[in-house]
């Protein structure tokens, strides 16, 4: 039952997949699921429609976590954010508000074959499992293999390097599909937030340049109170800024296709921690981590619903 | 053992390059001895003053190691064993897989 489900805990496919059924079935007010596709080793790519059903217009926000399979953290995340909608939308205003007047596109795992295979073969792999046709190597960056200048600077045209861009834009059948979808819900989306890990940041586009966003004072805003949010729980810093100079240039993002497509907020959220322990955080972490962060994305949803 | 131990011995290192020397010197290092970049994302992205966080295998680890040394190169030993570590990040679920 859910009652016995741990958030504390690291879950595998098949178990975070058997959630998203449960609360499909017992939590229908709320939940809402389904499949954008199927990745390339035939896997479903299910994500939960979260929000007050309602038949006029809604605004919505997506999240995806697990694009790049080793980043655990990220998938935690995922759930934790599910569990906190749930359990808190009758007992904290805000929250209601968000669910209220907004739908939250959750795609907990974006990378399911490759996470199935950190399970399973190799704890560290990070690409999707793709095959390639002239090299022995699998898999494909999923965060460098969409259509927002594709395969320049920052990714690598050799199919095993770990930024392998892939063979052509939208190469990865777990792309295609996500981009389809938001592709078909443009209008609708008010932000784009993808959840990886490590290194505590808050980025925003562009990834792929060194330049100004035309609406960088509302993002940057949003970017500094979120960061704050954040800190207020545990005194965590995250350093938040443009993608390109925070971190470093990389093309084929989901964040800069998102913000390319007409998403206006889109951010990449690099969780715990800045390398103690890497992509090893332990489970006695996880709810810190999900704690504060969960505090950063009301903060982000609550300045969508202001006028910036 | 989880993942039929393979990771036993190998190690995670942290060097931030002081100058381009030294980031050249850990761009060859990282490409002869194949190691697993955690961060940054790739090594054309290493650079002076870029963390640099690479996992290496055991038999590897001692060349890598040796090599900084005779460069003069600082580093940090972040996980001295991959396997421990990988088994207790999931404390909760090797005790439960041994129940």
């Amino acid at each position: 039952s859910l009652s016995g489900y741990s958030y504390e805990i690291y879950h595998s496919l098949e178990e975070i997949q058997n959630w998203m059924y449960h609360l499909n079935k017992t939590r229908s007010d709320l939940v809402h699921m389904f499949c954008v596709g199927k990745s390339y080793e035939g896997r479903p790519l299910f994500v939960l429609k979260l929000g007050k059903r309602s038949a006029g217009y809604k605004k919505a926000v997506w999240i995806d976590c697990g694009i790049h399979a080793r980043e655990w953290i990220g998938p935690a995340f995922c759930q934790w954010f599910v569990k906190e909608a749930l359990h808190t939308y009758q007992s904290d205003p805000a929250m209601r508000r968000m669910l209220n007047q907004l739908y939250f596109y959750i795609m907990p795992i974006f990378n399911v074959d490759g996470y199935h295979f950190s399970w399973t073969h190799d704890r560290f792999w990070r690409k999707t499992r793709s095959k390639n046709s002239r090299f022995h190597c699998h898999g494909v960056d999923a965060n460098r293999n969409w259509k927002v200048n594709w395969c320049d600077e920052g990714a690598s045209l050799h199919p095993c390097d770990d930024t392998y861009c892939g063979p052509f834009p939208e190469s990865e059948p777990e792309v295609k599909a996500v981009a389809h979808f938001l592709r078909q819900h443009r209008k609708q989306m008010k932000a784009y937030l993808s959840f990886h890990a490590y290194a505590q940041m808050l980025l925003y586009p562009y990834s792929y340049k060194y330049a100004m966003i035309p609406n960088f004072s509302c993002v940057e805003s949003a970017a500094f109170n979120a960061v704050n949010a954040l800190q207020s729980v545990y005194g965590i810093r995250y350093q938040y800024g443009p993608a390109s100079s925070t971190l470093y240039v990389s093309s084929g993002s989901s964040m800069d296709w998102a913000y390319k497509n007409g998403i206006p907020y889109a951010f990449a959220f690099e969780l715990r921690d800045t390398g103690h322990f890497g992509f090893l955080l332990p489970e006695t972490l996880i709810k810190p981590t999900c704690t504060e962060t969960m505090l950063a994305v009301k903060n982000i949803t609550m300045h969508l619903l202001k006028k910036c | 053992y989880l993942y039929d131990n393979r990771y036993a011995g190998d190690k995670v290192i942290r060097v931030v390059p002081e100058n381009d020397k030294e980031a050249e010197t850990l761009k060859i290092l990282s490409q002869q001895l194949q190691v697993d970049l955690w961060q940054p994302g790739s090594i054309s992205y290493i650079s002076k003053n870029a963390i640099t966080d690479v996992r290496v295998t055991r038999n590897n680890s001692q060349i890598l190691l040796s090599c900084l040394q005779q460069a003069n190169i600082h580093y940090k030993v972040l996980i001295s064993d991959l396997q421990k570590a990988v088994e207790k990040q999931s404390g909760s679920r090797s005790s439960r897989n041994r129940r």
